[in-house]
């Protein structure tokens, strides 16, 4: 693991009591290529291992740890900071509060709407309403209406509409009227090159100006979050990131690569295909996760 | 690696760097890059571009063949009747998407198709899959949300007899190759179909989505080990994302890829070409 790969890497230091500029480069080395083999992004691995090598040097290797654990902690620390700060939740304000779903194919937009819908509804004594607006996937709107039967939440659709703006729309109006105290907006998947999609819910995000925007990742992405995440922030400033399928046994380093790029907090994350599997993001979790 | 350069170590750090951004991963990256360097003696100057057939040898070295050789149309062999198709992989991977397209592929050559609808879990994939049949105009074997997915593919593979089809293609539901029950039923649905048609499925195909980082890896393990994989579809290719994955599993576990999948639609699919591949990731 990590620790010990490092530790070997330190050996040269027992007895010496620092780290220095010599014996850090084989380390940080170590640490970039962890980095790595979790998916973080090549430019961000980078910078964040050349960022905890500052920390490193001078730092007093001999007091309480082995040094390879004392690097470690280091690494984590930094990594728990990068993606930490205040656990964010749902901005509720607004009547009725407004929550967009964004994010590319089947990263488990669907899921999640259900999921939140789930939540709020059951923790914060929410009315929620889901709303259908992928008008392309072939049975999506039935499967919002599956799944709104599972954990017994209204959704609102028009299969004769094939406009999700006057789709959203709608499902506010409707919303307003029966009282529902939040509304969660399902879209369909889209690539960030997709100009014709990323317009069209870029017009979904004017027409109804929600109080939340989530951006959903599978967090098994690789490399390529970064290009998705600064693409989807551009265009919709969204408020939050949603890591799903973390009930897997990926690394994740693309919560880093994300945060690092777009700097909005991962708000929740989702374990698991049933509607309970929903969880707060735990930063100081990842960060070991990540270290594997 | 543009320009007459001398093969050292800038170019090779810009290489690293273009590998591991598609996707390669760090030991199939370094693997690359030490077959180049034994091929290349250092500082030895080269022109760009015969840097880059070395290079886009190399990657093409460790992909490997289909049983077929290169494969230019949607080949079934004749000896196979039905020749049945398991697809598998994690969740939201492309799995029902790439059935349709394949469908449409094989029914234009004059093939009979059926499919079987075995994901029995999830909400509305049989009806997702029922609009791609319609679609395709291909018939579909099904049974209700929650009945047991060996029964679906048993059910789907004795009509398919009946019917004298050439081709059956079994959907699976999306699962994380980390859960052992999960798996196990996988392998069982696998079973099952050999009490219809001895050595079934003939071909398992694992879906991966091209976006996938280095998990892509023990994907590709644990479902061979449930299933035996024999071939490859990596799908979403049309976005940004390189699937530089593919490179190493089909080193490592010897499995060829045989489609990618570039959007959503029906003619969506193309047969996997590895000059075309290896370009893109210098595009
Ligand atoms: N194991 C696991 N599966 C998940 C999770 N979230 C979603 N899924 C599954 O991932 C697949 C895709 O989920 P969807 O909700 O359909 O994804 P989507 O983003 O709506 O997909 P598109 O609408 O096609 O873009 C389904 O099989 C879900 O059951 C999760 O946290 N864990
Ligand atoms: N852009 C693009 N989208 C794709 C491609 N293949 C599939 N998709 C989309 O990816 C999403 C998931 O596709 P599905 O076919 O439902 O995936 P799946 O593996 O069957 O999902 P589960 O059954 O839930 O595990 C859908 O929105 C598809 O339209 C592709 O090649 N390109
Ligand atoms: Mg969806
Ligand atoms: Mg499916």
């Amino acid at each position: 693991n990590l620790s010990e790969k490092l530790d070997k890497a330190l050996h040269v230091l027992k007895g010496h009591g620092q780290i220095t500029e010599i014996n850090v480069a084989e380390t940080t080395k170590e640490v970039r290529r962890a980095l790595l083999d979790a998916d973080v992004n090549f430019k961000i691995a980078k910078e964040f291992t050349n960022k905890v090598k500052e920390k490193a040097l001078g730092s007093d290797v001999l007091t309480t740890l082995q040094p390879g654990q004392l690097m470690v902690k280091i690494v984590k620390d930094e990594l728990t900071a990068l993606m930490g700060g205040e656990t964010e939740g749902i901005n509720l304000s607004g009547k009725p509060t407004i929550v967009l779903m964004s994010g590319l194919q089947g990263s488990g937009k669907t899921t999640f709407s259900g999921k939140l819908a789930n939540f709020l509804k059951n923790k914060k004594s929410k009315n929620p309403l889901l709303v259908a607006c992928d008008v392309y996937r072939p049975a999506a709107i039935d499967q919002l209406h599956v799944v709104g039967g599972q954990i017994n939440v209204e959704v609102y659709s028009d299969k004769e509409n094939n406009d999700p703006v006057a789709i959203a729309q709608a499902g506010i109006v409707q919303a307003k009227a029966n009282g529902n105290d939040v509304v969660i907006i399902d879209t369909a998947g889209r690539l960030a090159v997709d100009e014709k999609m990323m317009a069209e819910i870029s017009n979904i995000h004017k027409a109804i100006e929600p109080q939340e925007t989530l951006f959903v990742v599978d967090a098994m992405t690789g490399q390529d979050a970064v290009n998705t995440a600064k693409a989807f922030n551009d265009i919709l400033n969204f408020d939050g990131v949603i890591l799903t399928k973390l009930d897997g046994d990926t690394r994740g380093g693309a919560a880093i690569s994300i945060k690092s790029v777009v700097d909005k907090p991962i708000k929740f994350i989702g374990t698991g295909e049933k509607m309970e599997a929903i969880d707060v993001f735990h930063p100081s979790r990842m960060a070991e996760r990540i270290l594997g | 690696v543009a320009g007459k350069s001398k093969v050292d170590d800038d170019v090779l750090d810009n290489l690293e760097e273009v590998l591991v951004s598609s996707d390669v991963g760090v030991d199939t990256t370094l693997k690359i890059i030490d077959r180049i360097e034994a091929r290349v003696s250092k500082d030895k100057y080269l022109g760009t571009d015969e840097l880059n057939v070395i290079l886009r040898e190399e990657i093409a070295g460790l992909l490997s063949e289909t049983h077929l050789g290169e494969e230019t149309e949607y080949n079934i062999p004749k000896d196979k009747k039905p020749y049945v198709i398991m697809v598998v992989g994690v969740n939201g991977a492309g799995k029902t998407t790439t059935i349709g397209k394949l469908a449409h592929q094989f029914k234009k050559q004059g093939l009979k198709v059926v499919l079987g609808a075995a994901d029995t879990f999830r909400a509305a994939a049989i009806d997702q899959l029922q609009v791609w049949a319609d679609r395709v105009d291909v018939p579909i074997v099904r049974q209700d949300m929650g009945s047991d997915p060996a029964s679906v593919a048993f059910d789907t593979l004795s009509s398919a007899v009946t019917q004298d089809a050439d081709v059956v293609i079994i959907d699976t539901a999306g699962r994380l190759h980390n859960k052992v029950n999960l798996m196990n039923e996988l392998t069982k649905v696998k079973r099952v179909m050999q009490k219809v048609v001895a050595d079934t499925p003939n071909e398992v195909l694992l879906v991966l989505d091209g976006s996938t980082g280095q998990n892509a890896f023990e994907q590709a393990k644990q479902f061979t080990k449930a299933t035996e994989v024999t071939s490859l579809a990596i799908t979403k290719l049309d976005g940004t994302a390189k699937g530089g994955v593919v490179i190493g599993i089909s080193d490592q576990f010897k499995i060829p890829v045989k489609y990618i999948g570039v959007g959503e639609g029906i003619e969506d699919l193309q047969v996997f070409n590895k000059i075309e591949f290896v370009d893109s990731f210098f595009n």
